[in-house]
């Protein structure tokens, strides 16, 4: 365990808090792609399975409790407790077009072609590209509250910190995992655009708006 | 060492 590391568990903690406390205080997920949010789910869940069958850490254990948590408790805010605030008709990513190459990759390039490590996978290649129906989403209404720009912002500084810590791991243990190191690049290139646009408009205090 | 199938990160 490394200073990235816990930044950027810690980071990923707040992203998903900031989420629950911006639907929780305006009753409201407009602006949310519940899209995103199933997918989180199912990455999650996909990656968790070994939750009681390889016991790592008592940390380990309470983060991913609490990252299912945090994400079913998101999908029942968004399809149930306040569906009627959902934006459902700018949320039209096609998923298909997300998950049909995801599970194709999965069974083709993973570690061992067991049922487990196959979805273990397959959750690192989903995450790698779960945001995108919410950055559709922002590109298609044009803007975003502050609220929701700051849970991007930790969202994809996560797993930026996480970049640093495998280069940090290679480095002092010469640990590798080259499946999550491709993926975690290609996920935090997603985010870049809208670093950008977090930099120079909402921390100038200006609402995330696009031309 | 290539901690491939440990996966002990989150």
């Amino acid at each position: 365990m490394n200073v990235f590391r816990i930044l950027g568990d810690l980071s990923h903690l707040l992203a998903m808090f900031l989420l629950l406390v911006k639907i929780w205080r305006s009753k409201s997920c407009a602006g949310i792609s519940g899209k995103s949010q199933i997918l989180f789910a199912l990455v999650f869940t996909t990656r968790y399975l070994d939750l009681f069958s390889n016991f790592i850490s008592i940390y380990n254990t309470v983060m991913k409790v609490v990252f299912l948590l945090c994400a079913y408790v998101t999908v029942y805010m968004i399809y149930w407790k306040f569906r009627k605030t959902f934006d459902i008709e700018n949320d039209t990513f096609r998923l298909e077009f997300l998950l049909v190459p995801v599970i194709g990759l999965s069974f083709l390039v993973n570690y061992s072609y067991t049922p487990t490590e196959v979805l273990w996978t397959f959750s690192i290649y989903l995450e790698s590209v779960a945001i995108l129906p919410q950055l559709f989403m922002i590109s298609k209404t044009g803007e975003a509250e502050t609220i929701t720009t700051h849970y991007l912002f930790f969202l994809g500084l996560y797993r930026a910190l996480y970049l640093a810590n495998w280069i940090w791991r290679y480095q002092t243990e010469n640990f590798y995992d080259q499946i999550s190191v491709v993926s975690g690049v290609v996920q935090t290139i997603f985010y870049c655009d809208f670093f950008y646009l977090y930099v120079t408009k909402v921390l100038k205090g200006k609402k995330l708006s696009l031309p | 060492k290539n901690a491939i199938s440990t996966h002990d990160e989150l």
